[in-house]
């Protein structure tokens, strides 16, 4: 993860998911 | 009687419909004089652009988001340029021998030679018409995006049972799409799965080669675009 940290990051800022 | 409800399935369509994010622009530097260098640096910005875009839009996917923060990753660091190709090739489908890179960037056969991208033009350009001879609608290409993404073949899911919860979802969101609206073609949710092989390996063939373009390094490239391109090789 340390080498995603953009990623990691991005997908951490939550917008509104949705769950089945 | 009231009528019979709605499927909830036809909703997860619907659902990836309105999570369909806006056009960006590719916006090439004016002040940077025209070479294959420029070409390149316009794309891979745009990328970096449209990847922050596509890890937004993944949020939307109903499903994906409760998927460890790891397998979200590594759905996303397998799919992310089949996602972008699929995208691609959608916009481009109204055009002739033209690739959409996005609405301000449109590259021809002579274009793409000239930035040493024919290779990538020719399999892209495959890609779109094998989907205008199917008359893919909005409705199948946005679930195919999500299909692609869920499908990705990562190997590093931990939770393997969830990963195909979401594929199954999605694969059944298409069928009964395809049902409801293609009753004239028993087969067309079959034809649309079939086309991914061929969106796998023009993917494989743009990470092989945008790789090699970073390992050159004429082409200046954002972190996320480059940390992506590290996450597939």
């Amino acid at each position: 993860k340390e080498k995603h940290k953009i990623l990691h990051r991005l997908l951490q800022n939550s917008s509104s998911p949705v769950d089945l | 009687l009231p009528p019979p409800a709605k499927k909830p399935l036809t909703k997860i369509v619907s659902h990836l419909l309105v999570a369909e994010p806006e056009k960006i622009y590719a916006m090439p530097d004016p002040s940077m004089p025209e070479s294959d260098i420029k070409a390149l640096t316009t794309l891979c910005d745009l990328a970096d652009r449209e990847l922050v875009v596509i890890i937004g839009w993944a949020k939307h996917i109903p499903g994906f988001s409760s998927l460890s923060l790891g397998d979200q990753m590594s759905l996303l660091q397998s799919a992310w340029m089949e996602i972008l190709i699929l995208s691609i090739v959608f916009r481009s489908l109204p055009y002739e021998d033209e690739l959409v890179y996005a609405e301000d960037y449109v590259m021809d056969e002579e274009h793409s030679r000239l930035t040493g991208l024919l290779d990538l033009y020719v399999s892209i350009l495959q890609l779109v018409r094998k989907y205008k001879k199917l008359k893919v609608e909005k409705e199948e290409f946005v679930t195919l995006k999500a299909i692609a993404l869920a499908n990705s073949d990562s190997m590093h899911i931990e939770d393997v049972e969830s990963v195909q919860k979401l594929q199954d979802a999605l694969h059944e969101a298409l069928q009964d799409y395809e049902s409801c609206q293609h009753t004239e073609d028993p087969r067309r949710a079959g034809k649309l799965l079939m086309t991914l092989p061929l969106l796998r390996q023009t993917a494989t063939k743009a990470i092989q080669h945008f790789y090699s373009i970073k390992m050159q390094g004429k082409v200046p490239m954002h972190k996320l675009f480059l940390e992506m391109l590290e996450a597939k090789v």
